[in-house]
């Protein structure tokens, strides 16, 4: 009954995140003259890919009726984090949008 | 830091600083690192540090926020219970957010950690080092037991500090610890931001190129992000490195030239030699030590340890009646911070001690509760032989700072080669850099009430190579992350542990090599590469990535083989029989040039280099191949390390080189 406990999952999606996203009609442009991150999340296209992710992401979570999410990743990482029972990650990894599944770890200072 | 950057030769007449306008640049002239963000994964910040003020003598000498950056600060802080304090940041340091959803929000932190603050602001002090040694102000005034240490700087000094709090103390500030879905949450931020360069000094996977931080960089890197991590701690034992992704630079930890010596002399005349900041003298005193000093009921171990009661269940190891006045040889003791042995000596009357090694462990200059001389673990048997004689006295010399001491060597702490990940087709660490013994802010909570304090740790070595990625951005503002890891690649030195540079061992140790930040600014070549790279290298290593993208990226001609990732460094897991790599170079001098290729090491290894000259244009690539042929005397199954070299009469380009060889 222990292995059943509910536990922090990390739930990767397959559409690329935000920042490797060249698609769309307007395509996402550089906002800033050297490094950084190529989008701007106010800009309407990024707004309405991360939407659309994020939609993604509920429907996936929707489907194994797993516990509510503690984020949603889009701009560097296409996913979510949420609370599921080993059960509810297996049945999330064998969706086809779902690249991985992990285990929420503990990482400490170096 | 207090040193490191005169170690690096960034304060030199022709070094990155000067040639970027100076530390603090002028009144309309840029400085060192002049608004480019780095983003800083970590603890918190201590936002009161000089180090992060965005004034000189009152002036505000930072305008604004950097174009394009868009971070914005966390909502202002609660102190206590009903007041609020002030908003964290400046245009210094323009963001302090936090992530806490793992430990269940700030309900959740409160209740497990009672003493953290809800809030970007930092308590263990951790993130406030790493912060101040990338990216702090230059010349801030170092107090408190530090001050003779004078003053500290950033490595980009002129840098913007943007902090994502995802780790949480503990209450004695040895450690603080976060998970996964926090840290990617921070990362995500800090691309959304639109931070320059990423410092994770926070331990990471060993074995997984796409967990869920490593897959979260490879986009960060891709987005033009520079991301500095630490190889981790878990030297000196073999293949413990950490963060595999290619796509980040993983730094070790060496030593720097700062000396900070100091002696122990017993009652017989015999002297031991150690490290030490002890300001004065003590003694000669009687000595004791922790096991004999210990109270009724506590264990050998924990009184040879010098346990304070933090440490052992809330009863104090040492009798106060047997310790005081009296100078007492501890062993450093498992996991417990090493501070807390001297401030066990102290609070039981104790005034001095001898803190030696039970292993192997590096020698740490750190602030003591009492004078205390730290020293290696072979010292052990003679001291401890003579404290138990009747009598037994000691004295404790005052401590010598200085720098030109020979460095740098491997930190006897720093995780090595090879990469458990990859198979040996991937060489991690990439580079090596200062890490041991660095002085920087730090936050009072979680650091005895200090502002300064010394750290070791790659959590030091990696934000001296995100601040040299800040102040190569700077300079460069064309490059891309893989052109700065390359630059600093290539024109690593190598340490002084006393193999040669074709030893796999020293190669597992410093990668690459050690930095050297004014050759870096001009390496001559560069070595690229990017998502598509990524992908088929990810595609030839791990099952973990789509068919349909193997099988296009394989279709278009690209080879899936992850020794032909198009790094700054080459390794072959086993190489069985032949085996060619290719690799693709572009000349970022503003001249035209012929380079030769020479090849050191890889004994009983047939190495052709073809061609063995290139001729590059100013930003056009060149493609080489290097094919490695097991022979009759090749030795097997071991790994064999060289090194490849281009030169072109001002620049050399040096690549280091691990395989293993079957027949």
């Amino acid at each position: 009954s222990e292995a059943a406990q509910p536990q922090t999952y990390i739930v990767q999606m397959g559409p690329a995140p935000v920042v490797a996203y060249e698609g769309g009609e307007k395509g996402l442009k550089s906002t800033k003259p050297r490094g950084g991150a190529k989008v701007d999340p106010a800009d309407p296209a990024v707004e309405a890919y991360s939407t659309h992710l994020k939609g993604q992401q509920r429907a996936a979570l929707a489907k194994v009726k797993g516990g509510k999410p503690s984020y949603s990743y889009v701009y560097s990482f296409n996913g979510f984090a949420a609370e599921l029972t080993p059960a509810q990650a297996a049945e999330l990894e064998a969706q086809p949008d779902v690249v991985s599944v992990h285990p929420d770890e503990a990482v400490e200072t170096d | 830091t207090s040193s490191t950057e005169g170690f690096l030769g960034l304060d030199d007449e022709d070094g990155l600083w000067a040639q970027l306008g100076g530390p603090t640049g002028g009144k309309k002239t840029p400085g060192a690192g002049e608004d480019i963000v780095i983003g800083v994964i970590d603890s918190g910040i201590w936002p009161e540090v000089a180090s992060f003020s965005d004034r000189s003598d009152k002036k505000l000498v930072y305008q604004g926020k950097p174009q394009g950056f868009r971070g914005t600060c966390a909502s202002a802080e609660k102190v206590g219970d009903d007041s609020w304090d002030a908003n964290l940041c400046n245009n210094k340091l323009v963001t302090a957010q936090y992530f806490n959803a793992a430990w269940g929000g700030d309900e959740g932190v409160a209740q497990q950690l009672p003493w953290e603050f809800l809030s970007p602001r930092d308590y263990n002090g951790h993130g406030t080092h790493t912060a101040s040694t990338a990216g702090g102000n230059h010349g801030v005034d170092v107090t408190g037991p530090a001050a003779p240490f004078g003053e500290i700087s950033g490595i980009a000094p002129r840098a913007r500090i943007a902090a994502y709090k995802a780790l949480w103390s503990v209450e004695d500030g040895s450690t603080a610890t976060g998970y996964t879905s926090d840290m990617v949450a921070a990362i995500d931020k800090a691309v959304a931001d639109g931070v320059d360069v990423i410092n994770y000094s926070v331990s990471g996977s060993s074995t997984d190129f796409l967990e869920p931080t490593e897959a979260a960089f490879l986009n960060a890197a891709a987005a033009g992000i520079f991301i500095a991590a630490s190889a981790g701690n878990s030297g000196p034992d073999a293949a413990t490195v950490a963060h595999p992704g290619p796509w980040l630079t993983t730094v070790a930890a060496g030593t720097h030239d700062r000396t900070t010596t100091g002696a122990v002399v017993l009652g017989n005349g015999a002297r031991f030699e150690g490290v030490s900041l002890s300001s004065a003298a003590v003694g000669p005193a009687p000595v004791i030590t922790g096991a004999a000093a210990r109270l009724s009921g506590v264990s050998i171990g924990a009184g040879a340890r010098c346990y304070p009661a933090s440490d052992n269940n809330g009863k104090p190891a040492l009798d106060p009646a047997k310790v005081a006045g009296k100078i007492v040889l501890c062993e450093r003791g498992g996991d417990i911070a090493r501070v807390n042995s001297s401030r066990a000596v102290a609070e039981a009357g104790g005034v001095g001690m001898i803190f030696v090694n039970a292993f192997g462990n590096s020698l740490n200059a750190d602030f003591h509760s009492v004078p205390t001389v730290h020293l290696q673990d072979t010292e052990w048997s003679a001291i401890s032989a003579y404290a138990a004689t009747a009598g037994a006295t000691a004295t404790i010399e005052k401590a010598v700072i200085a720098n030109g001491g020979t460095a740098p060597f491997t930190a006897e702490f720093s995780s090595r080669g090879p990469l458990v990940a990859g198979n040996g087709d991937v060489l991690k660490p990439d580079v090596i850099a200062p890490g041991q013994d660095i002085l920087a802010a730090v936050a009072p909570p979680g650091q005895g009430g200090m502002d300064f304090n010394l750290m070791s740790g790659t959590s030091m070595s990696a934000p001296h190579v995100a601040g040299l990625a800040a102040l190569l951005q700077d300079l460069h503002p064309d490059w891309s992350p893989m052109a700065i890891k390359s630059a600093l690649m290539t024109t690593g030195s190598d340490v002084l542990d006393g193999e040669a540079n074709t030893d796999p061992n020293l190669i597992f140790k410093q990668g690459a090599g050690h930095v050297q930040p004014t050759s870096a600014a001009d390496p001559g070549l560069v070595y690229e590469s990017g998502v598509d790279d990524w992908t088929a290298f990810l595609c030839g290593s791990t099952r973990s990535v789509s068919g349909t993208a193997c099988d296009d990226l394989e279709a278009g001609g690209r080879s899936l083989d992850p020794s032909d990732l198009n790094t700054p460094s080459i390794g072959i897991g086993l190489l069985d029989g032949t085996q060619t790599v290719t690799r693709t170079v572009t000349n970022v001098d503003d001249e035209a040039a012929t380079y030769s290729a020479t090849v050191s090491g890889l004994a009983g290894v047939g190495v052709t280099v073809e061609p063995s000259t290139l001729t590059v244009a100013p930003g056009e690539t060149a493609s080489y191949s290097v094919t490695f042929a097991v022979g009759e005397e090749t030795q097997l199954f071991d790994y064999l390390a060289g090194q490849l070299s281009w030169t072109d009469g001002t620049h050399t380009v040096r690549s280091p080189i691990v395989l293993r060889a079957k027949q």
